[in-house]
């Protein structure tokens, strides 16, 4: 519900190519709403935006910027 | 900052494998030679340019498709590039990018080439969003320079770069050349053909050895180049032989008249040992599957050991040629490989053996060409059925089925090496099926 329908996939597809949501090992693909959120803040802390937890427009955009394809080691649960 | 690895030396080559097509190549050299003067400029690192042969960091442009490079890229924007941390060399960028100079269009090739090589020379992302080191590319500058995380990120890795270092660099003014020190061990080249050991180890991943390092054979090249002793810790290089058993998930290595034992990367408790049943200085090893033992051979002769039986070598050394027909004396190396044959290596050339042990018409052949995906100084016609280089990963099932042929029942023949060709156990002659 934090992503709506349309930016689930590709946001959630980004935090964990990025290392901002750990793959769980055992546990289903689909994540809780609060890893999500948590995941979102991170990213939105080291991307120095307002940090909501929501998939607002601001963040959505940041995704779309080009980058490298290394992880961002900005979460520090999912770092260790 | 984030600190992912580094390189145990500070002289390190590169080599520029391609170039993009939207910029003219002197254009493309330049921005990626004043990449790595960044780095160089803050920190005791040198790099000398090779046009040939193998090299620490290698660049080079790929795109949605690459047979040396499991990411693929995904077309203009988004990812533009990616690098493995050291010591592994690898520095790829995006080929469907517009790559440019001197613009704020498209994507610098400087700055980005700049960001991978502080990868490559073992920095992760840092949190400054105007560090060059930040994940997202912040656009073309000017008068682009390295951000302070960045600098004190490189020198947490290699040190500060001290004056004496400066002027030496000033007087030399050769930007990108200047002298490398010889490596205490020289790192081999492949492509000698020559080889201290091979092993087909645990997930089927081919290993050679030579001196004091150790690469990956796969079906599309070679992997880098490692010390020994960065993989297997306590290891030492110039091995005689190396042998890894699926039965026990043992790897054993071979020096002078130690045995070394290790579980996948793990050295076993109580070794080294000393050999003691078997002469020392051994020049290779291999695990037959077919009866589940490890065979070590010196010189003429060999012993087939059972791991988990109680050892008894009163009958050994045997004569290798009594067994393995065809194949040299003081073998290099040899190995049970995935497609159920025996290989034996010697000098440049290696051998082929069927399942009677026998070496197949048309051996030797040269190893660099048919292993080491070194370009043949004269074509060599494609073995006829032979050697299908090795599979990208774990088991080729194409492979097996054209190679190997083998029926269940061929395999779950239990032979007794023990004895002597033309005993009836050995001479199996594959059915139709098998």
């Amino acid at each position: 519900w934090a992503l709506g329908p349309a930016g689930k996939e590709t946001a959630v597809d980004y935090l964990l190519q990025y290392g901002y949501l750990q793959k769980p090992l055992e546990g289903p693909d689909d994540f809780r709403a609060e890893d999500i959120m948590e995941a979102l803040r991170t990213f939105q802390e080291a991307s120095e935006l307002p940090v909501s937890g929501q998939l607002d427009d601001a963040t959505r955009a940041r995704m779309r910027q080009p980058r490298c394809g290394l992880e961002d080691p900005f979460n520090q649960k999912t770092l260790k | 900052y984030l600190l992912l690895g580094r390189w145990r030396k500070k002289h390190l080559t590169f080599r520029i494998l391609n170039l993009p097509s939207t910029l003219p190549p002197h254009t493309a050299r330049a921005a990626l030679l004043q990449a790595f003067r960044y780095w160089s400029n803050v920190a005791p690192l040198t790099f000398r340019e090779v046009q040939a042969g193998w090299a620490d960091i290698r660049l080079s442009f790929h795109g949605r498709q690459s047979p040396y490079c499991s990411k693929p890229f995904d077309g203009p924007g988004r990812v533009l590039a990616h690098a493995d941390i050291p010591e592994l060399g690898s520095v790829h960028f995006d080929e469907d990018e517009l790559w440019t100079e001197g613009t704020s269009g498209g994507v610098n090739l400087r700055i980005i080439a700049a960001h991978e090589l502080g990868h490559a020379l073992g920095l992760g992302h840092s949190r400054y969003t105007q560090a060059l080191m930040a994940p997202v590319y912040a656009g073309y500058r000017a008068h682009f320079k390295l951000h302070p995380d960045d600098v004190a990120g490189i020198q947490a890795l290699y040190g500060k770069k001290s004056p004496e270092i400066e002027d030496e660099e000033e007087e030399m003014e050769l930007p990108s050349v200047p002298h490398v020190p010889t490596e205490p061990s020289p790192m081999p080249d492949p492509c000698s053909g020559e080889l201290d050991a091979m092993m087909l180890g645990p997930r089927g991943k081919t290993y050679a050895f030579k001196g004091n390092y150790v690469w990956t054979v796969t079906h599309s090249g070679l992997g880098p180049l490692f010390q020994v002793s960065a993989l297997w810790e306590g290891l030492p290089g110039n091995l005689d032989a190396a042998v890894y058993s699926p039965r026990t998930q043992w790897i054993h290595f071979f020096k002078g008249d130690k045995v070394w034992r290790y579980i996948n990367f793990k050295m076993s408790p109580g070794f080294p040992k000393k050999l003691n049943r078997v002469e020392p200085n051994l020049d290779a090893a291999l695990y037959w599957p077919f009866n589940q033992k490890v065979f070590l051979f010196k010189g003429s002769g060999y012993w087939q050991w059972d791991e988990l039986a109680p050892v008894n070598f009163s009958h050994y050394p045997k004569p290798i040629k009594g067994l393995f027909t065809g194949v040299p004396t003081q073998p290099s190396a040899a190995m049970s490989w995935r497609d159920g044959h025996v290989y034996f290596f010697k000098d440049k050339q290696y051998w082929r053996l069927n399942r009677q042990l026998r070496v197949e018409k048309g051996y030797p052949r040269d190893t660099a060409q048919n292993w080491m995906h070194c370009h043949p100084q004269t074509t060599d016609p494609a073995p006829s059925g032979g050697d299908a280089p090795p599979s990208a990963t774990g088991t080729d099932h194409s492979a097996i089925g054209t190679t190997l042929d083998t029926t269940s029942t061929a395999i779950d023949t239990t032979l007794n090496i023990d004895h002597l060709p033309g005993d009836p156990i050995l001479d199996i002659t594959p059915s139709a099926t098998g």
